[in-house]
């Protein structure tokens, strides 16, 4: 018998780099 | 122990890695499209998607990083990461892309092309940015 394993699940949010522009000027 | 590399890598770039999109949909990471991450972003009332165009790639401060200079946005804003070369930056219309695309293969199986200079990188930025 294999027990069920619980799988991650990541948010697409996750794998997108957050850039966010220096507020200069 | 610990190490000096500049950012640890994350587990969801492995191949298989199950995503889950803004309108709940599951998918693979290795299947993911352009569309998902714009509709997903047109769903979120937090997140915007923006088109960061490579400027620059240049070595980093230890042999496995590299710096990426982007120009972020409409306003074309300058903004440099430091990533280990096996990254990946998903490129519009394109898909995974990293500097180091033998390598990201090799640790995550993941297919990656050759990420350059003139290549546009989906990134996030704040919709209630002022």
């Amino acid at each position: 018998n294999v027990e069920p394993r619980s799988v991650p699940v990541f948010p697409w949010h996750s794998l997108v780099p957050f850039l966010e522009p220096s507020q200069s000027g | 122990s610990s190490s000096s590399s500049p950012v640890a890598l994350p587990p969801f770039f492995m191949r298989g890695s199950i995503i889950q999109l803004a309108d709940g949909e599951l998918k693979r990471v290795e299947d993911l499209k352009t569309e998902d991450f714009i509709q997903s972003a047109e769903i979120s009332s937090e997140l915007k998607i923006d088109s960061s165009t490579v400027e620059r790639i240049d070595s980093g401060q230890s042999p496995n990083a590299v710096v990426i200079q982007f120009s972020v946005g409409e306003l074309k804003a300058q903004v440099c990461v430091e990533v280990l070369v096996e990254y990946p930056f998903f490129v519009f219309g394109q898909g995974w892309s990293s500097c180091c695309p033998d390598r990201t293969t090799q640790l995550f199986e993941l297919s990656c092309a050759k990420l350059c200079v003139g290549d546009v990188c989906v990134s996030l930025t704040l919709r209630s940015l002022r």
